[in-house]
């Protein structure tokens, strides 16, 4: 049948591997001669050699004793499709086409698989296909493609390696442990791959953020759903330790990317997981040496930093939905029915579960909540630089009382969440942390919240103790805005009534 | 709650996580010389 | 929403069920970063994900080989392992090349005597070095050669010698004197 031709053409590839050095001529010689048989000829051909590769790769895997090379035949699949890749001509498909309808081939097959046998799925052969095309791919990307001698067609690679990874990105989106659990650890080992996550993050003109972001975002809601207060599955306590070494290697390499999406990343990170909240808020651009922020004699207007908006990669602006207008309108005019419209605009049509600390679930939108507090601060930054710092230093400007208003209009939940977005902000030395902590540390001193004082007062020392008794790192505008407020003069929190009636807590401020 | 069967194909890809050995750069050609080849147990067996 | 809801994460003795800790308040992340190999000090920032083997330590059980390019400068070296004009020297086949490893520098043997271990060109380095008078030490795991500099004096019974010997030390990859008791099994 057609299909054991191609089982036999793919066999042939296999052994030739083998015995030549892969860019020996015999292996062009037999892509040629693939071509001109018609073996990949039509789209069809394509689609049943490419099932027939894929199930050689995966069957040969299950049959070899696990101490030989069971990764011949997926090795040599790869390097088949970088192959095809590099000297095709491409004029019906283009070049992405040709590599999605081979992935898409491959992600059927996966699919039956990982169905049909249940638990006896093997997610390995799968890993070792993408990581060796990874590999293969970066080893014939090498020096800009230097083994390619046409200058035009070298060129045309070169712009085509950005559009392999995000094909690649695209692919492992589709794989996502939700969708594919029992791919769940290759997965993330696939997204923290040396030869994917480095240069997805390093594409020129961020190319590759924003699928990097999405798969990020789909290992965080994988970790949310499945994260219950008691009785989190090893497994996924085991995906959360390989999640928080993947994000200190990315705040270490690439700490801009963590800098730059962290609106887009708490979005979807589950509150309990409040060091690895730390650690991506703590990022800091490179080279930036962050003032000791334990310094009495520390003003934070007086650092330099602070004058810088920092760049927010994806604009929550987007987030805001039927809000936009209303809130743009009433930071350019506040009017108090607008306000009434934000605050009322704030919960979700039903409860929904979500772990907490101190609470199971959530009716707030905290998305739009969050989406909100930052668009706030990302225009107030802006009127600063427009006008003048006292436009939006002042308790009376529009940026502030629309956060006022959330706070006073709304009820408990919402001001935790308010004041949680607000805490979010305060990261290292820029313009969104100094106007957020300036907004914070008002909110705490302010006595127009009426009987509501205490409250707030005790959901904005909860919020800023929980993340400074977390374990390093802690965020350097969190522990300014806390250490002003240990030490204001206008109202010591060892007093306040909601510290003096739990010991544990008295003892840990007063040791703060 | 994780369902049953969803909660087995997670500990079942727990099981086969791949590792480093899995993840590093294929081999196919291997030069002659660098086969396989009886060489002393005393010799060192790890690069 | 207030501050008792930290109370479960901040008791220690009576650790509720309803958090692990590891996850909340979590760990310190020292023996994390070094595991990853991130120096703690800032400016020694060195990039990890290059050479990242896997998310978790357990399974991060060898290197991985990093991305990597070969200069310019490495190819195409002329008359190098006899290699003609601009051709790429070769050094691949046990049948043509083989002869060329008497080319290679003492240190070249050591280094594809430890690289490549149980293939054939561990056995080839480790013939041709005897030819040079190294000898390997078979407990010791290290190639040495007598000190030209000076005899060994044979002890009775014939079995070893004493006397200064240069060794070829593996993890400082160098070469270093050392007065040494050889026992002649020991040595292949």
């Amino acid at each position: 049948t057609n299909q054991e031709k191609m089982f036999l053409v793919f066999t042939e590839w296999v052994k030739l591997l083998q015995r030549v050095p892969d860019d020996d001529v015999k292996v062009t010689v037999f892509i040629r001669q693939m071509m001109d048989k018609g073996v990949i000829k039509s789209t069809e051909n394509v689609i049943q050699f490419t099932k027939a590769a894929i199930e050689l790769s995966v069957g040969s895997f299950k049959e070899s004793d696990p101490a030989s090379e069971v990764f011949i035949a997926a090795d040599a699949f790869s390097k088949l499709i970088v192959k095809l890749l590099v000297v095709q001509v491409f004029t019906s498909l283009s070049r992405s086409e040709y590599l999605k309808l081979m992935l898409s081939v491959i992600t059927i097959v996966f699919s039956e698989d990982q169905g049909m046998t249940g638990n006896s799925f093997n997610e390995r052969p799968y890993f070792r296909l993408i990581s060796s095309l990874l590999c293969q791919w970066e080893e014939a990307s090498a020096h800009n493609f230097i083994k390619v001698q046409d200058q035009s067609y070298r060129n045309e690679l070169i712009d085509f390696s950005p559009e392999f990874y995000n094909i690649i990105a695209s692919f492992l989106h589709a794989f996502q442990p939700i969708a594919y659990p029992g791919f769940s650890f290759a997965w993330i080992t696939l997204i923290s791959h040396r030869m994917f996550l480095p240069k997805m993050l390093r594409l020129p003109g961020k190319a590759g953020w924003s699928k990097l972001v999405l798969l990020f975002t789909d290992l965080l809601k994988f970790m949310a759903q499945y994260t219950k207060k008691s009785d989190v599955p090893d497994a996924v306590s085991v995906v959360y330790k390989g999640a928080l070494r993947v994000f200190l290697a990315v705040a270490n390499d690439a700490p801009g990317f963590l800098v730059e999406n962290h609106y887009e990343l708490l979005n979807n990170l589950p509150p309990v997981y409040m060091q690895l909240r730390n650690v991506i808020l703590s990022a800091i651009p490179k080279n930036m040496v962050l003032p000791n922020p334990y310094d009495a004699e520390l003003r934070i207007s007086d650092v330099e930093a602070c004058q810088h908006v920092p760049n927010v990669y994806y604009d929550p602006v987007q987030d805001l939905k039927s809000l936009k207008k209303p809130v743009d309108n009433y930071l350019r005019i506040p009017s108090a029915s607008l306000s009434r419209m934000v605050s009322t605009s704030l919960f979700k049509p039903g409860y929904e579960k979500d772990t907490g600390i101190g609470y199971d679930s959530v009716s707030v939108d905290t998305k739009l909540i969050n989406a909100i507090v930052l668009h706030v601060g990302i225009e107030a930054a802006l009127e600063k630089d427009k006008t003048t710092a006292t436009a939006i230093f002042n308790t009376k400007s529009s940026y502030y009382t629309l956060l006022t208003s959330m706070l006073s209009d709304g009820n408990t939940e919402v001001r935790f969440h308010v004041v949680q977005a607000i805490a979010n902000q305060l990261r290292f030395p820029n313009a969104h942390t100094h106007w957020f902590n300036y907004v914070l540390k008002n909110f705490f001193i302010s006595e127009d919240w009426g009987q509501d004082t205490a409250e707030i007062q005790e959901i904005i020392v909860r919020t800023l103790l929980e993340r400074v008794v977390t374990n390093k790192p802690h965020c350097w505008g969190i522990v300014v805005t806390f250490t002003e407020l240990l030490r204001s003069s206008e109202c010591s929190i060892m007093t306040l009534p909601f510290v003096k009636d739990i010991p544990e807590i008295e003892h840990i401020i007063k040791h703060l | 709650t994780m369902p049953a069967e969803m909660a087995a194909q997670l500990e079942s890809s727990l099981l086969n996580c791949p590792d480093s050995l899995d993840a590093d750069t294929p081999k196919l050609y291997q030069t002659p010389l660098s086969l396989p080849h009886p060489t002393s147990i005393f010799f060192p067996n790890e690069t | 929403y207030g501050l008792k809801a930290l109370l479960p994460l901040i008791r220690r003795e009576d650790q509720s069920p309803d958090y692990d800790p590891s996850m909340t308040l979590g760990i310190d992340l020292t023996p994390v970063l070094q595991s990853l190999g991130i120096s703690s000090n800032a400016n020694g920032r060195q990039r990890v994900l290059d050479t990242f083997p896997s998310p978790w330590v357990e399974t991060s059980r060898s290197e991985v080989e990093p991305r990597f390019f070969v200069p310019e400068s490495f190819t195409k070296i002329p008359s190098v392992l006899q290699s003609s004009g601009s051709k790429n020297p070769v050094f691949n086949s046990v049948q043509q090349d083989h002869a060329k490893i008497s080319l290679f520098q003492d240190e070249t043997l050591f280094y594809l005597f430890y690289k490549h271990p149980g293939s054939v060109v561990q056995e080839l380095t480790y013939l041709e070095l005897r030819k040079r008078n190294w000898r390997y030490h078979k407990t010791l795991k290290v190639w040495l050669t007598k000190d030209p500099m000076m005899e060994p004096v044979v002890a009775p019974g014939g079995a070893s010698e004493r006397g200064s010997y240069v060794f070829f030390d593996p993890q400082r990859w160098e070469k270093c004197q050392r007065d040494f008791v050889l026992f002649y099994n020991a040595i292949m």
